[in-house]
């Protein structure tokens, strides 16, 4: 008997599936020598890159691009480290204390040792665990990814009714999958949005960390993602 | 708004991220 089909996703999902954006690669400079300098020029690099793409994405969120560009900014300045960590996060999980931060920059603890990346390493599993317990799935990753955009409790939002009305939208669109996908758990898109303060929490420490670097004045940043760390 | 001016850029270019 084949299973039963799976019931068709909501738009804002199968939306957010295509919108979905393509995988980048850290290209580890290989003329530099080994050590936590390249490892965070590598990381600094790749961050840049992934910031250009998340502005990208960002604007395929239905309800985002009708925002004013001030509170495009906004939303985006305070969310896009927690962004950046939970795409890392997910391409974490079929690994075993790694961390993907990207298809061919997988580093385990003692890489992370070695290349000064252990306290990011540290900070960043916990959440890797948390969502590997829950077995996120690519839908959930997608709308909780939007989620944290749209309810990143910037101080500076203009108009606080239109951000509401998009953190509505996606909330309904991930209770909907949920409801649809998951019926055996009806707790499921709460769990899921709990696990939000840990994502903060993790990508505060993330900042925290590049900012110090960035103080430190060893390692080089693109601008755009120099513009974002000290949005912040 | 100077300050952020890539963000600003980036977000006000139609460019969908699929192309970039």
């Amino acid at each position: 008997i084949p299973p039963p089909a799976k019931k068709p996703l909501t738009k804002i999902v199968s939306h957010l599936l295509v919108v979905e954006p393509e995988k980048i690669y850290a290209m580890p400079d290989p003329t530099m020598p080994d050590g936590d300098i390249k490892a965070l020029t590598t990381l600094c690099d790749l961050a840049d890159r992934e910031l250009v793409v998340i502005i990208g994405w960002a604007k395929h969120i239905p309800g985002f691009s009708t925002l004013s560009l001030a509170d495009q900014m906004s939303l985006l300045q305070s969310a896009w480290m927690e962004i950046l960590v939970l795409s890392i996060v997910f391409r974490s999980l079929p690994c075993e204390d790694e961390i993907v931060y990207a298809e061919d920059y997988v580093i385990d603890e003692e890489q992370a040792r070695i290349s000064g990346l252990l306290d990011l390493h540290v900070a960043i599993l916990p959440l890797v665990r948390r969502y590997k317990k829950l077995r996120m799935e690519k839908e959930e990753f997608v709308t909780l990814k939007a989620i944290a955009l749209a309810n990143s409790d910037s101080m500076h939002i203009e108009n606080i009714e239109a951000v509401q009305r998009l953190q509505d939208s996606l909330h309904e669109a991930l209770q909907d999958f949920e409801g649809s996908q998951h019926p055996e758990d009806p707790r499921r898109a709460g769990k899921l949005l709990m696990t939000l303060p840990l994502l903060r929490q993790t990508a505060t420490k993330a900042v925290q960390h590049f900012y110090s670097i960035k103080m430190q004045g060893k390692v080089p940043m693109h601008k755009l993602f120099l513009e974002m760390l000290e949005a912040k | 708004k100077e300050k952020h001016k890539i963000l600003h850029q980036l977000l006000q270019n139609s460019t969908s991220p699929v192309d970039l």
